[in-house]
């Protein structure tokens, strides 16, 4: 749960 | 991956990599707020922590350590190796007045209230304002040199194409972040009125200098 959003853009 | 997103990444690199060839083979950083580039820096900083936690491609760790190291080095150009070149008192912008409210913002609007999260949304938002402090040098000095138009040219063109980016994965992929879109939104509407001297004075080979 490090990452719940996701963000895969830079 | 989509064209857009990926010309809009080599449009961000370029703009980076102009800069720091502008400040290195000129020897000095005349003309180039020290302000923004420390905002660029913390933007990065805040953004890329997940880097220590969540691999999503080579690509994207590459870029992402690229890109910090990069900030880095240009704000070590202008506040130590050609500090003597540095235009301070040019640089006036106050930056509390963006980092301070930008701060709260990210507190009270993101998409999960956990400190990656917020660190994340913070870097967001102080990214879409993070170039001020070098428009408004321009526009207190009245002018710029070609090369860093040129620098804004391409990293207002990066913010553009994150826009059509966003438009083909709302229609392909269903995904849309509402946060990254409006200050995606704001930031590129701050570089319109740079745009239009760009293409009307810069394209045509003359210097961007601003009426007194």
């Amino acid at each position: 749960s490090q990452d719940p959003v996701g963000h895969d853009e830079l | 991956m989509n064209i857009f997103r990926l010309t809009g990444d080599l449009s961000h690199l370029a703009a980076i990599i102009i800069l720091l060839l502008k400040i290195w083979k000129s020897r000095s950083c005349a003309g180039i707020s020290g302000k923004s580039q420390i905002l660029f820096a913390i933007v990065f900083t805040t953004r890329y922590l997940d880097l220590l936690s969540t691999f999503i491609s080579l690509y994207n760790s590459c870029m992402k350590v690229i890109y910090i190291g990069c900030a880095y080095a240009t704000v070590y150009m202008i506040y130590m190796k050609f500090r003597a070149t540095y235009d301070g008192n040019h640089d006036s912008f106050r930056v509390e007045f963006l980092v301070v409210p930008v701060g709260g913002l990210a507190v009270l609007i993101n998409h999960d209230f956990s400190f990656m999260e917020i660190l994340w949304t913070f870097s967001i938002y102080l990214e879409s304002v993070a170039i001020l402090p070098q428009l408004f040098m321009i526009s207190k000095t009245g002018e710029a040199e070609t090369i860093t138009t040129h620098y804004l040219f391409c990293l207002g063109l990066y913010r553009a194409l994150y826009i059509f980016n966003w438009v083909w994965r709302f229609y392909f992929e269903g995904f849309f972040d509402l946060i990254a879109i409006v200050a995606g939104v704001v930031q590129t509407i701050l570089y319109c009125d740079f745009f239009y001297l760009y293409v009307t004075k810069v394209l045509k080979g003359k210097k961007l200098s601003l009426p007194a």
